[in-house]
This record gives structure tokens, C-alpha cells and sequence, in this order.
């Protein structure tokens, strides 16, 4: 009698099969340097189309990515988005197959991407993207989406993490992982300066059920993780390229002082209202005694819960949050009142010595709206805004949903020194909103200025910071000006709960060099990537608030550098050409924004890829015809 | 520890030592007109040496408060706390950092030393003593050094502050001690008699790990006849 085993269906679907992927991480000193490559093999007997989707991170800039067919490598080329875009309607017009990226969805966007293989032929995608990972609430997180659409004989995630702090804390958690057979498959460990996550589940760990064909790897892979820290700050030196991480510990929260400018108008109806209440009844759990806060309310006009700030007491609270349960929805959209009531009482506090001396203050304001009551026009309400802040304090925007003018909200925000956050309609909206109050909540300094010595430094990334928030980081970048120069001094100055604080870094390059050549874990040249990635991200935010010949200049430059280092950024797209059937094909990744990810949500764009074949006799002038779908995305 | 009095006006210093149990607080300084308080708590070697008789104690923590200000500061040889009514900071010895606030400046020099002024005219510094970490026998300690006690009143107090105003001794009969290097001596003080050694004691400021050698009268018994009362009288039951 003959003996076999059954062998479970695995590997080909529809004829391709993903034979390996593998999401290689390396981190070092926070910058993250990740490469994507998945295999694949076509099975059938016809050429096949393969997919390759990877979500990355918004805050990641792709680098790279390549296709191989065969042992042949087409490789990517950054180039200005009009280049690009010029070099993919052409593509697009002469009927060719064209490839798109483009992003929607809360964290990550997404990269997707095809061709035609042929039968028996091998491909290799793999791409490249580096982000700097930022701290809140105490720890880095690196986040991965896992989502292979078959089962995968080799899957594997392999991180290393090198900081040469030294790492204080290392984990790694999985959505999917539900069971101790896939949490065998997770192994992470630290020990000095480095840390290690792998997980590598094998072909039946990764079946839905014994039998199951279809893959359990779905959902979120995070890696946590955080320094030590000894020293309030630490300074990294590698071939003239600095970066300086800053994070003082133990010190005490400087007391703030917070108007909520909330809008109440008839759009906030239902479930929005009821999270927001529900969210302002958890941040009033975690208000400080010697805080100051009052509520404003806008819809068509203007309520305050109190003529003035009031200190956090235990009696107020429990008034304010009576008053918060009484909130209702009514009217339109008066954000230019609300917001200035509040600035105004911020002042007057400050003018009338309500708040204590050794203060903070602090403007909340969500909306769910445009303006469409009093002063509606943006850039009216940004001048008054702006007049009205005066630059004392900075003013942070909650967008709740799609139906608002984000671009507008995030640079009302970026030029009052704060900063925009969407809260997407979804059932942890409430918790989208105290998780952002948690995160301004703790400010341990205020007017940090990071400063080195004069005439050494070159290119110096943000160095001023209104707040250094407790859990986070202040990072600067710069290039030094002499490279042989000995030793490197760096002040950091700050107002803190009880007294001004001066924090004096200094380092000596050589030792500081020697230290980093640990050749094994970093990727060569990390600092300069770091610097580059972090003047083109803050080049990017400035331009939004710029106009004429200085948003022109902003543009220049952060372009040459996202061309320079092969960034694929809001300015740039990469372009992967391959020959196939003697004929070009073109492969664009793009950097979407906000704004455009929202649109592409909207408009519930599934494909990205498109293979139009145009009316005969005018590919050579062709135009997409009207109400025919255009699978063009700009990213800016 | 050992303390050193220096008497610019003789161009001389006189030194004792106190011996106590670990975990003794010691009042260095109190003056009610200032408000200021400088208390010491003692440490001892991690176990005694087996060529010493005695174990060796050092100050191992340091209260220094500003009744005024409602300001207090704490030294340990691993971090420095500063509170106020507000809440507290904390810093590490390996932070260079200067706090200001009206009336303080406090200054810590990374691994090495630590500078607090009262206004003009009171600045202590306190020197960090760092030894191996897997020495069998010594552990960390601090120096408490006084540099300016100007602004301090003729009230003041302590092991350390009673010496701030100024007093004289006189030294007759030097004559040779058990020791051939170490002569002893009589010294007239505070209309006291007492028999003192000569020795030499070091001074820590400029240099943390070699000091600077300070000879000095070497009063016995806990510098008894020298202080004001005994010095059991300067144990205090907290740090503040």
C-alpha cells in the first residue's frame, strides 16, 4: 500500500505565486531604512498579470524601487513631478501600460503597482523607503501593514535597530497574532545599543485554518521602542553631518492655560458631538490643578461657558463638565469669532495676571465645517488670527471628517506655531481627540531654542520649538562647516515650571565618530539622509504658508534636495520604464497629500493602474475623453 | 567625612573629622536670617577595608534649602532634585546644565561638580567623587565645599557655618607626636585647650580625583573643643 501525504494547495493563485516576501528594517539613531521585496513566479501557461501593494507610512519618503524580470533590473529614476507626469500621459497616450502609486487611509498610503509576466518568467519588486521615526508619548513606533494576498512559503519581517544611546525598551505587537503558534514565529530582543524583531511564520502558521488556503497575516505590525537616556540630549557627528536629539527627563509640567474653541453648529449633529463631548469629559480627567481653561463655543455665534479662564479646581471641574454634557448642536459656522473670543481671553488672562507668571498657553480649536458665518473668507481669518496670536502662543486644529477645507485648518495652524490633526468619523473618534490632547497636554519647556556655535554650522534644520512636550523629541539637523574641527558645543535653552534651563552638549568628534563606526548596523551615510529627510520635510510645511517668490525659492530647494537624495516627495515621482513586447512601460510612484488622499477616498479610486487604448488615429493628441475615469493623482 | 576650616587671616586651617554611623544627617549650615539650611546624610564604605580598623564615611546625600524661596535641593551621587511649591526637577550628573531663577543659579557640570549661588555673596559647590562601580570596597560620594559665605548672617550655624564669622585660635608647644611626620601641638580656641596633630587634608575644587593638599591642625574626638557643643548636637533626624 503506498503512503503519501496529502499536500495542502499552497503557494499558486491564478497561476502566480508569491514565493517570498520580506520586509527588511534597519533603524538607525530613529532614521528607518526599509526595504520591501517580494517574489514572485508565474505558474501559468499565459502571461499573467502580478501585483505588488505595499502601505507605507505618510511620513515616509519612497527611495527606491525596482522591478526585475528575468535577472534583469529596471531601475527607478526620481524626477520632477511635471517631468514625470509629462512621461506618463505620454505612456498614457500611446495606449501603453501605466503603472500609478498613490495613498489614502489614516496612516499609511499606499503603493501599488503591476505588470505582465510572462509565462514561466520570475519577477522582483522591491522598494525603498526611509522615514525618521518620531517620538510621542515616550516611545518610537514603527508601523507595517501586513497584508500578503496568498500564502507565502518565505515571509519574513527582520528589523534591526541600532541607537547608540543604548535601547531602554523593545516590542513588537501584531494585530493577527492570536495564538501562541503565530507568536512563536515573533522573536524579539535588545541588549545595548541593539535591537532585533523577526518574524518569520512558516507556510501552515500562516493558514486561516489547518486546511485553509487563504492567509491570517492581516493587519498591523508596530515595533515600539525607546532610548535610554541618561543624558538630557545626545549628539551624533558622521562625515560633517550632525544630528542632535533632545529630550530632558524630570522635569515638571509647566502649567497651561486652554481655551477649547469647539464648533457646535448643526453639522456637528449626532455621533460628532456626542465623541467630542465624550472626549472633552476624559480631558477633563487628566487637567491638572494648576491649569486654566475655559470653553468656546461657536456655531452662528459665540458662547463661552465662563466670561473668563478659570484654574482647573476640583468644583470647576465638575461644573465644566456639567456644562459639557449640556452642549448642543445649533446654527452654522462662525470659526473666525469663536477663534478669536478665545485669543482674545487667552490674552486678557495673561494682561490681568489670571494665569500664573510661568504659563503656557494653549488654543484648541476642532471643526467639522468650513466657515460659512462672520468672516468666512480664509485668508481674512488668517490675518485676524494671526494678528490676534501676535505669536505668543500656538494654535492647533482638530478637522473633524472630510467635509472641511483641511489645507486651509493645518496652515491657520503651522503659522500660529502649532500644527493640524484630522479626526477621521470613526467609532474611536473620541479617542482620535484625547489622544491629541495627551500629546500637547505635558509641555515640559516653552521657547526652546537650540543653539551652536556661530560661523561652525551650516544648513541647521528648525532649531526653535514654542513647547517640548513631555514623551517627545526635538530633533535638529545640520552640516558642519569644518569637518576637521575637534569638538562641538550645542545649548539648549528653555523656560521651564520653575526656573530658565540651559543645557549645555558638547562632544568630541573624533571620539564621537569612532563610536558610530559600527559599520555592521549603519547605513553609511544616515546622519547626512537624516538631515536631507528633515529639511525637506519642514521646507515642505513652511511652503504651505508661503507666497510669491519665497514659495517659489522654498519649492527650489526642496526639490534639488528630494531629487538630490532620491526622495519621492510631494515635488518629485519616481519612474521605473521596463521594455515589454518591444514597447515601454511606465511605472510612477507619487508622494499624494492630504488633500488629494481625501479626494482619492471620496472618489473610492480602487485601480491604479490603467491600460487605455485609445480612439484610433489620435494617440499621438490624445485626451481623455470626458467622464472617462483619469487615473492621474498629483501628489502636490 | 572630614571637614577643613580655612583661616585666611592666619594663613592656616584647622580639620576634624566626624565619625558616625551611616545614614546620620549632619547639620552643616542653618541661618534664620538667610533661611538657608545645608544638611549632609553620611555613607560608609560598601564593607570596611581589612587594613582599617574603622570604616570610612563620607556624605552621600545633600539637603540644601531655601526657607525663603520654598526651595529645596537635593545631591545624591546619582541625581540632583530641585522642588519649589510647584513640583520638582530632576537631573542627572550627566547633565551640563544651568538653572536660573530669581535669586538661584545652580550650575552641574557633567560628572564632575555642581554650583549653586543664592544671589550675590552665597555659592556652594559640590563635588561629585566617582569610583569604579565594581569597587569591592568604595562607593560614589560627594564633597560639599562652601566658596562664598558673605551674605550668610553672624547667626549662622552648624558644623560648618559657625566657623563663618570670624574667630582665632592660637598654636604653642609644637612637639612631636606618635607619628614622626605628624607633630602635635596645644591649640588655644573658643577659650578652649585642646591637643591637635598636624596633618594635611585635600581640597577637592580644582582637582576631583587628586585634590590639592591643604596642611591643617587635625582636631581629635570628633572635633570636640573646637565645635560648639558635641557633635551630636548637629544630628538632625531629615535631610530637610
Amino acid at each position: 500500500r503506498l503512503l503519501g501525504k496529502r499536500s495542502l494547495p499552497e503557494g499558486a493563485v491564478n497561476g502566480i505565486e508569491i514565493y517570498s516576501t520580506k520586509i527588511n528594517c534597519k533603524v538607525t539613531s530613529r532614521f528607518a531604512h526599509n526595504v520591501v521585496t517580494t517574489r514572485a513566479v508565474n505558474r501559468a501557461d499565459t502571461a499573467k498579470e502580478v501585483s505588488f501593494d505595499v502601505e507605507l507610512p505618510k511620513t515616509a519618503f519612497i527611495t527606491n524601487f525596482t522591478l526585475t524580470i528575468d535577472g534583469v533590473t529596471y531601475p527607478g529614476h526620481v524626477k520632477e513631478k511635471e517631468v514625470a507626469k509629462k512621461q506618463y500621459e505620454k505612456a498614457v497616450s500611446q495606449g501603453k501600460t501605466a503603472g500609478l502609486v498613490k495613498a489614502s487611509g489614516r496612516k499609511l498610503e499606499k503603493f501599488t503597482v503591476s505588470v505582465n509576466v510572462a509565462a514561466g518568467s520570475k519577477v522582483t519588486f522591491e522598494l525603498t523607503y526611509e522615514e525618521l521615526l518620531k517620538r510621542h508619548k515616550g516611545k518610537y513606533e514603527m508601523y507595517l501593514k501586513v497584508q500578503p494576498k496568498q500564502l507565502v512559503k518565505h515571509f519574513e519581517i527582520d528589523a534591526h535597530i541600532f541607537e547608540p544611546q543604548g535601547i531602554s525598551m523593545l516590542d513588537a505587537e501584531a494585530s493577527f497574532i492570536t495564538n501562541d503558534l503565530l507568536g512563536s514565529a515573533l522573536t524579539k530582543s535588545f541588549s545595548g545599543k541593539k535591537g532585533h524583531v523577526s518574524f518569520k511564520p512558516s507556510l501552515d502558521q500562516q493558514r486561516s485554518c489547518p486546511t485553509c488556503t487563504d492567509s491570517l497575516l492581516n493587519g498591523d505590525f508596530t515595533i515600539t521602542y525607546d532610548v535610554n537616556r541618561e543624558s538630557p540630549a545626545n549628539i551624533q557627528i558622521v562625515n560633517g553631518y550632525f544630528v542632535h536629539f533632545f529630550a530632558p527627563q524630570g522635569l515638571p509640567v509647566v502649567p497651561k492655560n486652554v481655551v477649547f474653541v469647539i464648533d457646535v453648529s448643526g453639522s456637528m449633529y449626532g455621533r460628532k458631538l456626542e465623541q467630542t463631548k465624550d472626549a472633552l469629559l476624559k480631558i477633563l480627567e487628566d487637567m491638572r490643578e494648576e491649569d486654566h481653561l475655559n470653553f468656546i463655543l461657536f456655531s452662528s455665534d459665540v458662547t463661552t461657558w465662563k466670561e473668563h479662564l478659570v484654574q482647573a479646581t476640583p468644583e470647576n471641574l465638575q461644573e465644566a463638565r456639567a456644562f459639557v454634557k449640556s452642549i448642543q448642536d445649533q446654527g452654522s459656522t462662525n470659526l473666525n469669532d469663536g477663534l478669536l473670543r478665545g485669543i482674545s481671553m487667552l490674552n486678557t488672562a495673561r494682561e490681568e495676571h489670571r494665569v500664573p507668571e510661568r504659563s503656557t498657553s494653549i488654543v484648541i480649536m476642532l471643526t467639522d465645517g468650513d466657515a460659512n458665518s462672520g468672516e468666512s473668507r480664509p485668508e481674512k481669518i488668517q490675518e485676524n488670527v494671526r494678528n490676534a496670536i501676535g505669536g505668543k502662543f500656538p494654535l492647533y486644529n482638530l478637522g473633524f471628517g472630510n467635509n472641511l477645507n483641511y489645507n486651509f485648518l493645518e496652515s491657520l495652524a503651522l503659522e500660529n506655531d502649532g500644527f493640524a490633526r484630522r479626526i477621521y468619523e470613526d467609532s474611536d473618534a473620541n479617542l482620535q481627540l484625547h489622544g491629541f490632547y495627551e500629546e500637547v497636554a505635558n509641555p515640559l519647556l516653552t521657547s526652546v531654542e537650540m543653539e551652536y556655535p556661530k560661523n561652525a554650522i551650516l544648513d541647521l534644520t528648525q532649531n526653535s520649538y514654542q513647547h517640548f512636550y513631555d514623551g517627545s523629541e526635538i530633533v535638529v539637523a545640520g552640516r558642519l562647516a569644518d569637518e576637521d574641527m575637534n569638538s562641538f558645543k550645542a545649548d539648549v535653552k528653555g523656560h521651564g515650571a520653575l526656573n530658565d534651563l540651559t543645557f549645555t552638549e558638547e562632544v568630541d568628534l573624533k571620539e564621537t565618530e569612532a563610536a558610530l563606526k559600527e559599520r555592521e548596523y549603519i547605513f553609511g551615510n544616515y546622519i547626512e539622509r537624516l538631515w536631507a529627510y528633515l529639511t525637506i520635510e519642514q521646507l515642505l510645511e513652511k511652503r504651505k504658508n508661503a507666497r510669491g517668490e519665497e514659495k517659489e525659492n522654498l519649492t527650489a530647494q526642496a526639490l534639488d534636495l528630494s531629487l538630490k537624495y532620491h526622495f519621492v516627495t510631494p515635488l518629485t515621482s519616481m519612474v521605473v520604464t521596463k521594455p515589454e513586447d518591444n514597447e515601454d512601460q511606465t511605472a510612477i510612484a507619487d508622494k499624494p497629500g492630504e488633500e488629494q488622499a481625501q479626494a482619492a477616498s471620496q472618489t473610492s479610486f480602487s485601480a491604479y493602474r490603467t491600460s487605455y487604448q485609445p480612439p484610433l488615429g489620435s494617440a499621438a493628441s490624445y485626451q481623455p475623453p470626458l467622464g472617462t475615469p483619469y487615473y492621474y493623482v498629483d501628489g502636490d | 567625612p572630614h571637614f577643613i576650616i580655612q583661616v585666611p587671616e592666619q594663613d592656616n586651617a584647622i580639620c576634624f573629622n566626624i565619625d558616625e554611623e551611616p545614614g546620620t544627617v549632619l547639620r552643616l549650615i542653618q541661618d534664620p536670617a538667610t533661611g538657608l539650611t545645608v544638611n549632609g546624610q553620611i555613607i560608609g564604605d560598601k564593607k570596611s577595608s581589612p587594613d582599617s580598623a574603622t570604616r570610612k564615611t563620607y556624605f552621600g546625600k545633600l539637603g540644601i534649602a531655601s526657607a525663603h524661596m520654598d526651595l529645596r535641593i537635593e545631591v545624591t551621587t546619582e541625581k540632583i532634585s530641585l522642588w519649589n511649591e510647584v513640583g520638582r526637577s530632576t537631573f542627572s550628573w550627566l547633565d551640563t546644565v544651568t538653572v536660573t531663577q530669581d535669586g538661584l543659579s545652580m550650575t552641574i557640570n557633567r560628572k564632575k561638580n555642581m554650583v549653586v549661588s543664592f544671589g550675590e555673596g552665597v555659592t556652594f559647590v559640590v563635588i561629585l567623587h566617582q569610583v569604579w562601580k565594581n569597587h569591592p570596597i568604595h562607593q560614589d560620594f560627594l564633597g560639599f565645599y562652601v566658596v562664598d559665605s558673605h551674605r550668610m548672617s553672624a547667626w549662622t550655624h552648624g558644623l560648618l557655618g559657625q566657623f563663618f564669622h570670624p574667630f582665632d585660635f592660637k598654636v604653642s608647644d609644637v612637639h612631636p607626636g606618635s607619628e614622626p611626620t605628624k607633630p602635635d601641638a596645644t591649640m588655644v580656641v573658643k577659650n578652649r585647650q585642646l591637643t591637635v596633630t598636624r596633618g594635611s587634608q585635600r581640597d577637592y575644587r580644582m582637582d576631583a580625583r587628586a585634590g590639592t593638599k591643604v596642611a591643617c591642625w587635625f582636631v581629635h574626638n570628633n572635633g570636640e573643643g573646637l565645635i560648639d557643643g558635641v557633635h551630636t548636637d548637629y544630628i538632625v533626624p531629615n535631610l530637610f
